[in-house]
């Protein structure tokens, strides 16, 4: 595992920290909780525990400062630089420095402090930068959710250093997909301006012909106002416009934008009855205008002209698209198929023909 | 270096800046017996390759864009 030169790491397991000083941004009680949550997020996979000390200098101590605050490592104002951190020891070994210049929040705005002090904690505690874009502990901020899972490279690495957690049930932590490693199920995939996307927790992968090789990245990046884990997407091409589902919530984005009414839910939107909580899959047939979303073992057609459900719905997926299987993970259309995904395989379906006439692994569209 | 169009410069030293920062290049041109365009082409790929990118070597828009972004104050490198 990757870890620090001369693998630096706290001899205790029990530490405390201080708070020297405060952001004028945050009430106290926010900074407050942000700094204890993030002291939460490695006590939970590791036997350290962690308390904050009042009278006297913690092991960890916490602090604001402006440019040059003289430990060789000033700050530049707002952006850029936003926080550094120590890596164990005695006196400064451990603490925790924030640039006062930036505007810290406790939301998805930039720059989110629970996010940057659990970053900064990990140097504390003897982590060094990972390159797993879906690290904690990757050098740049990548967007923020409230749904904040911590990586499970992160997770390793930690206990490297310190050994598991003493809870019986061990914590797991989020994976990065591995495009080649092994054939992978996905969440959702829709065409977007001629290009393909790939859905996966918090992970998109972009497949263009521009682009010999597959990028993947965070779907906060492009989308920041998007959740992770989406349940289907589709796009309307002749709109320009895509649908990205999560529960019974839709969005409705073009290009880098959620589209102003939104997000809203499918019954007012779409019409779907209320027993619909989510949709698995949605694709819309670029020549006839007819979106299909498939929910469990049916589907729906949808008008995108008329901008009505197609009465006589909803139809057994296994009737109407025959070797598909009765579930599908995700769908997007190319050219004269539509290419069904369920689980680690993928159903090429001839919209001619109306027949399934190739199978194959998930993973085919990343140039492995 | 040699020599640069106006622009160009400044990238040249935002670049030099970034990667003494966070790879070591000062350090290292102590160190190693390479010439400091060597250095930072070395260093860049280094960069490149933490940040997932195209690893060119060369201070591409991309590898700039990457470099503006926010992040920690802590080098990417040991110590």
């Amino acid at each position: 595992e990757a870890i620090n030169s001369n693998n630096p790491r706290w001899t205790k397991t029990h530490l405390t920290y201080s708070i020297l000083n405060y952001t004028p941004l945050l009430p106290r009680a926010v900074v407050d909780q942000s700094i204890a949550k993030a002291f939460r997020v490695w006590s939970d996979v590791t036997p350290l525990t962690f308390s904050r000390v009042f009278d006297e200098e913690g092991d960890i101590v916490l602090s604001f400062y402006r440019g040059d605050h003289g430990d060789n490592n000033p700050f530049d104002g707002p952006l850029y630089r936003l926080a550094h951190a120590f890596q164990p020891g005695p006196g400064i070994g451990g603490d925790v420095h924030f640039d006062l210049d930036e505007r810290w929040t406790d939301t998805s705005e930039n720059f989110n402090l629970f996010y940057v002090t659990a970053h900064e904690l990990g140097h504390s505690l003897g982590l060094t930068h990972s390159n797993d874009i879906g690290a904690l502990m990757f050098p740049s901020y990548t967007w923020y959710v409230d749904d904040f899972v911590l990586n499970q490279e992160d997770i390793n690495r930690i206990q490297a250093l310190y050994g598991p957690s003493p809870n019986p049930i061990q914590p797991t932590g989020a994976t990065t997909p591995r495009l080649c490693d092994s054939p992978l199920s996905f969440d959702a995939i829709t065409t977007f301006r001629g290009e393909v996307i790939f859905f996966k927790g918090r992970f998109y992968i972009r497949v263009s012909r521009a682009m010999p090789e597959p990028e993947l990245n965070l779907i906060g990046i492009l989308w920041p106002a998007l959740p992770g884990k989406l349940d289907a997407v589709y796009e309307v091409s002749m709109a320009d416009k895509a649908y990205f589902f999560k529960g019974n919530r839709v969005w409705a984005v073009r290009e880098q934008s959620v589209q102003e009414g939104f997000p809203t839910d499918i019954y007012s939107y779409f019409g779907f009855p209320s027993s619909v909580t989510h949709i698995d899959a949605a694709v819309c047939e670029e020549e006839t205008g007819k979106t299909y979303f498939f929910v469990d073992d049916k589907y729906w057609r949808y008008d995108e002209y008329n901008k009505t459900m197609d009465s006589g719905y909803p139809k057994l997926i296994a009737d109407d698209f025959p070797r598909v299987g009765n579930k599908v993970d995700a769908v997007f259309q190319n050219k004269g198929y539509f290419y069904f995904f369920h689980q680690s395989t993928q159903y090429r379906f001839n919209l001619q023909t109306r027949m399934v006439d190739a199978i194959r692994h998930s993973n085919t569209w990343f140039n492995c | 270096f040699p020599v640069f169009q106006e622009g160009h410069r400044q990238d040249v030293e935002t670049v030099w800046k970034y990667l003494e920062n966070y790879y070591n290049l000062g350090n290292d041109t102590e160190v190693k017996n390479l010439s400091g365009k060597e250095l930072m082409a070395e260093k860049l790929k280094e960069m490149q390759q933490t940040f997932g990118l195209k690893v060119t070597g060369k201070s591409d828009p991309e590898t700039l864009r990457v470099m503006s972004n926010p992040r920690c104050g802590v080098s990417d490198v040991t110590p």
